[in-house]
């Protein structure tokens, strides 16, 4: 469990904050706008209204305290630079920041921010990948050829097993392996080649991305 | 190979138009902005300027016989909304709009769009994940307890086998299970518990998430 405090209810940190509570994190949640801090109270530990380039502020927060600290703020780069060098001086263990445009991470990573987030170029090259293959659900790279991908049963494989559906076992390296099949709530991993598939359940699959695009064809 | 037409060179349709052009298919893209469009020029296969929201512009460049069209505009809602309905008139198979926010991506799906992104809320959400356990590079959710994770070999692990780091074999469906082991280019999927891991490499994982955060803890 991860002591995190965020600064900035933009969409990046409210969902951000809301997930990490969500997880069993403890969250505070910071933010100079008051209808933001408002409707945060009951999502997150601790939501505070306050000016957080003031250093006073964020002591009387306890910020250097944190295990984690998140500067979420956007569109104003003089602020989401100050509040992180600020953690910086307080000594927040680990430090992520998003950032507005190349220059602006730039300048983030050279204040020693540990991770600096681009969500934008992030959501767009993930969706190159997805769309690269529309049945696919989510993506994650290995190499830039290679991926592990989610996606829902194609109708055509309902009440198939994965070895009639033309699964090979789990030790054919060239090929893609069902490493995970999940139905509901409950995951199988590295199922049996004699595993049914139903309609409305999922496969996650690692390997090369041409072959994972045959699948769903 | 797709056929895709990308409308608005901000980061995300600028990253999404790159990417999806390295991976081999064909790209156009149009913006308003003369400057946008030179600098994506040599990044696509074909950058023009124009006012997407004139269907007579979006007719002259063929727009109907794409099979992917991805509206990326995003503060601008009234010309997000315009091109959106516009791509679905032209009968543009599949269409992806990117959302500023709930009320506009509420819209956008009852528009007709096939897909609608939030880039700065699937960031935040998939950030939370990755905090959850710092060294895992990448992410992806298979319910919201289990996970597949990318991560680097701990410093711990290196010149070891998986079997001596504790990795138990591929059958065990109640632990972590090492998908994939990355060295450069090279992958092997489903690697043998004899398999030496080494400094550099990395993992793919598949397990419940706090299974694998004592991998890295
Ligand atoms: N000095 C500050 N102290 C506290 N909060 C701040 C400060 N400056 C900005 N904020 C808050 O940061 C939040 C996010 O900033 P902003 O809306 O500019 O970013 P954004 O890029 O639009 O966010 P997103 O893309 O995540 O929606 C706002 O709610 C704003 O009130
Ligand atoms: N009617 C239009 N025709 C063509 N291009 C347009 C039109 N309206 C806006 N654009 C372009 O869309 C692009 C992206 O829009 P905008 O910058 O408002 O979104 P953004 O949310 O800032 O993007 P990002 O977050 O991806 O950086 C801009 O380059 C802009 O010139």
């Amino acid at each position: 469990k991860q002591h995190v405090v965020i600064v900035g209810l933009g969409r990046f940190g409210t969902r951000l904050g809301r997930t990490l509570y969500q997880l069993g994190h403890d969250v505070m949640a910071i933010d100079r706008d008051e209808e933001r801090v408002q409707s945060m109270m009951s999502e997150v530990t601790y939501a505070i209204r306050g000016d957080a380039t003031q250093e006073s502020v964020l002591r009387e927060m306890g910020v250097h305290n944190f295990d984690i600290g998140i500067v979420a703020i956007g569109a104003n780069i003089e602020a989401s630079i100050m509040v992180s060098v600020l953690f910086k001086t307080m000594n927040v263990p680990y430090i992520v920041a998003r950032a507005n445009s190349d220059l602006h991470g730039n300048t983030l990573e050279r204040i020693g921010c540990d991770r600096v987030i681009h969500p934008e170029e992030e959501s767009g090259r993930r969706l190159a990948y997805e769309l690269f293959n529309p049945d696919v659900e989510e993506y994650l790279g290995v190499t830039s050829s290679f991926g592990v991908s989610r996606l829902a049963v194609p109708d055509r494989f309902a009440n198939m097993t994965l070895r009639e559906a033309g699964f090979s076992g789990p030790r054919d390296k060239y090929r893609v392996v069902v490493i995970a099949l999940r139905r509901g709530e409950n995951v199988t991993l590295i199922p049996d080649s004699n595993e049914m598939m139903r309609l409305g359940d999922e496969l996650v699959i690692v390997g090369r991305d041409n072959l994972v695009q045959q699948i769903t064809a």
